[in-house]
């Protein structure tokens, strides 16, 4: 893996032979667990990068839950590589490593992301057949049992927010959830998207503010300060639903209200030109800085367990 | 593959709540195909060669700024597509 491509974008397949890549040169740290299939029957790979011991406390992060969000997925593989770097040289990561684990899911939504490899560039959703819709895909990050049906989602199988027929109908976010709850002992979970530049926490569904809402502002005004401290890049932060919109059945909503207290949403970086269509030069700017955020969270989680 | 010739993405910075009711509005008429990138301010929104010339109208009508993010969409897929092959054979 060092001498992977990490300033351009891959393909599916390339992006799973990385996965292997790292786990066989990284034996002793990396492992990959297969947590499920996806509609179409593609595997739901999560790397688990941990030092040993049983159950430990976990931190989650996920990438591509939205397909053409093409940069979120490239930035999960420079994390990947990074927490490997950085284990044993950086005093922060490796504290965290030796008491918690890592889980990286880098593509949640393998199905759209070949998709948009293979036919178009611009899906977003899973590749769910709608019954008795020729419009075909769930919006995955309007699939959870959090505010599920409610306004900022839709019930219309053509609609790009479409929420599917029932919380927790996807095997993408079924497998998640499913993951979560036998682990038992996720501590943050971090799920990234792009593009606005944007670190946002519970809720999306409900203008009511999450019981930790004062130290869920302040850990994220701290990642940002962090993230900005690489490049400039500036970054709003708050609630979902103060800060973009009314969004109903997201993940991160799901997870706080399962207790998982450090429960954040990326939206990675807008250079005003691209959109979807970020340069791959941009690639490793933007994880460099969006992992300067993370380590601000995963540390904020390491040194105030709950 | 898609065939994406001629959508452009227009960046439109309602100034206030009236306008992007008003931009909102826009994403009910389906025979636009309009494809809404994002909802924050400013509003990013693709928009099909076949609804360009409506979206234009119906925007400087009701005096809602914008401009023209990507001018053609096709461009830059095709020259991520290039970037793509000429790495990936060596790389991998």
């Amino acid at each position: 893996t060092d001498t992977f491509h990490y300033t351009t974008y891959h393909t599916l397949s390339e992006i799973y032979s990385f996965q292997d890549m790292l786990v066989a040169e990284n034996p002793k740290l990396v492992s990959k667990t297969v947590i499920g299939q996806s509609y179409e029957g593609r595997p739901l790979n999560v790397l688990k990068f941990s030092t040993g011991g049983s159950n430990r406390p976990a931190i989650w992060i996920d990438t591509g839950i939205h397909a053409r969000e093409w940069v979120t997925q490239a930035s999960g593989i420079v994390f990947a590589k990074k927490i490997v770097t950085e284990y044993g040289t950086d005093s922060a990561v490796t504290e965290i490593l030796n008491r918690m684990d890592v889980f990286l899911e880098m593509v949640v939504n393998p199905d759209g992301y070949h998709f948009t490899h293979t036919n178009n560039r611009m899906w977003r959703k899973n590749r769910k057949q709608n019954r008795g819709s020729t419009c075909v895909g769930v919006d995955l990050n309007r699939n959870w049992n959090a505010g599920f049906g409610g306004h900022g989602s839709s019930n219309n199988p053509c609609s790009e927010i479409y929420r599917g027929t029932r919380a927790h109908s996807e095997p993408e976010v079924k497998s998640i959830v499913n993951f979560v709850r036998s682990h038992g002992n996720i501590k943050a979970f971090i799920s990234i998207h792009s593009y606005s530049q944007m670190l946002l926490f519970p809720y999306g569904y409900t203008r009511k503010p999450a019981k930790d809402q004062a130290e869920l502002d302040q850990v994220a005004q701290k990642a940002i300060t962090a993230l900005a401290s690489l490049y400039g890049t500036s970054y709003r932060y708050g609630s979902i639903i103060t800060t973009i919109y009314q969004s109903s059945g997201g993940s991160i909503d799901w997870t706080y209200n399962q207790g998982i207290k450090y429960s954040y949403t990326f939206e990675l970086r807008d250079t005003g030109h691209f959109g979807f269509i970020l340069p791959a030069n941009q690639i490793v700017p933007t994880a460099n800085e969006t992992w300067l955020a993370l380590k601000v969270i995963m540390d904020h989680t390491f040194k105030n367990p709950y | 593959k898609g065939d994406f010739h001629g959508h452009q993405v227009f960046r439109i910075v309602p100034k206030d709540d009236v306008q992007l009711a008003l931009v909102r509005v826009l994403e009910d008429i389906l025979d636009l195909e309009l494809d809404f990138w994002r909802w924050v301010t400013p509003v990013d929104v693709r928009v099909p060669s076949h609804s360009l010339q409506v979206v234009k109208t119906y925007l400087e009508n009701h005096c809602i700024k914008y401009f023209t993010m990507i001018k053609d969409l096709q461009a830059l897929l095709d020259e991520e597509q290039r970037q793509m092959k000429s790495i990936a054979p060596a790389g991998n």
